[in-house]
């Protein structure tokens, strides 16, 4: 996370590391269920087996795990059918776990929203990760078609086409009310995008999926999954991996 | 190789290797598979390349091969998507098995064109293509340049009446990219070798039609997919699925989908419970209901747990007649299964006539007991 600030413990107790082998932390994930995670599909990419990755919850420092994590393997990886890896496109995978997750002050799974469901107006929302850091500028301004570039140079980092469809979110940060200036980085895939909904119940409404190489070292903006609109694939493949293990 | 010695089919002087390679060198010419450069002057490359990718898939996924096409757009430089690809696949000389590499000139140019546009929104030029290692033209060694009619786009481009490239996901976007406007003539679905979702202007590829997913309004590209007989059902794939096995609590479609739906609670506040068997609604008799299958109806909604059931006198006066299913016998053998392979349907009515009733409440989710709730507290 670039800009953002260093959490309090328990926090965010759904956010989950994603490790394999000797990369370790490899990805971001979030806790749905007990035995149930969400990622993004892009994190598999190269290690498409299982057996090949851990889940470690519970966790404030990747480095110094602590008594109160908890680590699981994976029993199965169900990447969505369409993923296309080009454009990125379809970028949600969820994750079972080897065996359920004990509910704890430091484990909990976050809600998942109702399909088509959108933040409460004026809610808080936040974004979580153990992604690179960067050196933000803060003297950086975003250079401006006004200032010396002009529209062709644009052309290179618009991502124009994935505005218009609804399986994402395209976060301009610049364009919240309230202006905390953070940016999702490399590592951050997978993490969550929640938002505080009534009774303090947190729902998780989008995926770190990706941004433009343009701007990277800098605010520049950032994509997620819309989680509503894959909740019905979502509960689907929990039913069919549960029940129908035929 | 990368590793000290050959695969052992390079070994012994196999038919399937080159007589020019040896137990520790396997280099072979390869054909270009990567799309971006599938229009070169010439189709035989060598890894690694010049940017440190090991194979053509990794070219393939690599920041470079993103960032160069992008770069295309600006019109830089008219040739330097040509010197990208003698970058990302170089060309491989059919005789020595060498690489031919970019002129130094060649990436001088490029360099001096396109590396000012990067730094306007923030990025570097590629730090493997230092053009000192590339040789000099007209010296001993021979280099790459582009000849007179090299493509200025590549495959993965539009190329606009005046010549300027854009990528082709821009190709009738909307958003008008060409300098003449042509990206967004002749925008038919046909035209761009898509089907026309019947009824509206949607484009869809023809893999998308009757692939279990619709794309178009009003799903008819998932509709007249499947032909079934009268016995049968249609699969979400429109595998055809006979009806007795439809909801029977194992899979028969491939896509799983003939169990999909099986159970479901009324909308209505009595939340009675059905399930729908060989194409028919049933109720669940309730005499031999118990909690376990209730948390169980729960679970397999993804509704929680159960907050209350209740066992609902039928209707008098329904019309036509009631089906039932009833607890099966050994309901408590078939772990892990789905509701309705715990059921059955027996020969006679429910004795007692009693349907199940359920209510689910949703378990909690997104609390943070470790930082703490005020409920109380309103912000101001």
């Amino acid at each position: 996370i670039l800009g953002g600030r260093v959490s309090r413990r328990g926090a965010w107790p759904w956010q989950c590391s994603l490790q394999s082998g000797q990369s370790g932390h490899v990805c971001g994930c979030v806790l749905i269920a007990r035995r149930w995670a969400l990622t993004v599909a892009h994190c598999f990419e190269g290690r498409e087996s299982a057996d090949l990755w851990r889940v470690v919850l519970g966790l404030n420092n990747l480095d110094h795990p602590g008594v109160h994590s908890q680590s699981r393997g994976v029993r199965s990886i169900i990447v969505h059918p369409r993923y296309n890896r080009a454009v990125v496109d379809y970028d949600i995978s969820v994750v079972q776990l080897d065996s359920e997750v004990e509910e704890t002050a430091l484990v909990r799974p976050v809600c998942l929203p109702q399909p088509g469901q959108l933040p409460s107006p004026d809610s808080y929302c936040y974004i979580t990760g153990w992604g690179h850091m960067g050196n933000r500028s803060e003297s950086t301004r975003l250079p401006t078609p006004a200032s010396g570039g002009s529209d062709r140079h644009f052309n290179i980092c618009s991502e124009r086409n994935m505005m218009l469809d609804r399986r994402y979110l395209l976060v301009l940060y610049s364009s919240f009310k309230h202006v905390f200036p953070v940016a999702v980085k490399y590592g951050d895939s997978g993490g969550p995008l929640v938002c505080e909904e009534v009774g303090g119940h947190w729902t998780l409404f989008g995926l770190t999926s990706w941004g433009s190489v343009c701007f990277s070292k800098v605010l520049g903006p950032g994509v997620y999954s819309n989680v509503t609109h894959f909740t019905p694939w979502i509960q689907q493949q929990i039913y069919i991996h549960t029940y129908l293990t035929d | 190789c990368i590793s000290a010695s050959c695969p052992s089919a390079c070994v012994g002087g196999s038919t399937a290797c080159d007589p020019r390679n040896s137990n520790s060198s396997c280099t072979r010419c390869e054909p270009i598979s990567l799309e971006l450069c599938m229009n070169l002057p010439y189709n035989l490359t060598r890894y690694p390349n010049y940017l440190g990718h090991q194979s053509q898939r990794e070219s393939s996924v690599s920041w470079e091969s993103s960032l160069f096409p992008a770069l295309v757009q600006t019109g830089c430089y008219q040739y330097l998507m040509f010197y990208a690809c003698t970058l990302l696949v170089p060309k491989c000389d059919p005789v020595s098995l060498q690489r031919v590499p970019p002129c130094r000139s060649l990436c001088r140019t490029a360099k001096e064109k396109c590396e000012s546009v990067l730094g306007i929104v923030g990025l570097q030029w590629p730090d493997d293509s230092d053009c000192s290692q590339f040789p000099e033209e007209g010296g001993n060694a021979t280099c790459l340049l582009p000849e007179p009619g090299v493509d200025e786009c590549s495959p993965s481009h539009f190329k606009c009446g005046s010549g300027r490239c854009v990528l082709a996901s821009r190709r009738c976007d909307g958003h008008l990219d060409c300098d003449d406007n042509s990206d967004e003539d002749d925008c038919g679905c046909s035209e761009r070798a898509l089907w026309e979702c019947p009824g509206s202007k949607v484009c869809i590829k023809a893999s998308m039609i009757c692939d279990g997913f619709p794309d178009c309004p009003l799903l008819v590209d998932e509709a007249n997919c499947s032909v079934c007989r009268d016995n049968e059902l249609s699969c979400n794939n429109h595998q055809c699925v006979h009806r007795t096995l439809w909801c029977d609590g194992k899979r028969h479609c491939s896509d799983s989908s003939d169990e999909w739906n099986c159970v479901s609670l009324a909308d209505r506040s009595d939340s009675v419970l059905t399930v729908f068997r060989t194409a028919a609604e049933y109720q669940v008799c309730a005499d031999e209901w118990n909690h376990e299958l209730s948390h169980l109806t729960c679970s397999q909604l993804g509704l929680g747990v159960p907050s209350s059931v209740s066992m609902v006198p039928d209707q008098p006066g329904v019309p036509g007649r009631r089906r039932w299913l009833h607890v099966h016998p050994e309901w408590n053998l078939r772990n892990g299964s789905a509701l309705q392979a715990r059921l059955e349907k027996r020969g006679h009515a429910c004795h007692s006539r009693r349907r199940v009733s359920v209510q689910c409440s949703r378990e909690e989710c997104g609390l943070r007991p470790a930082v703490g709730i005020y409920p109380h507290r309103k912000k101001r």
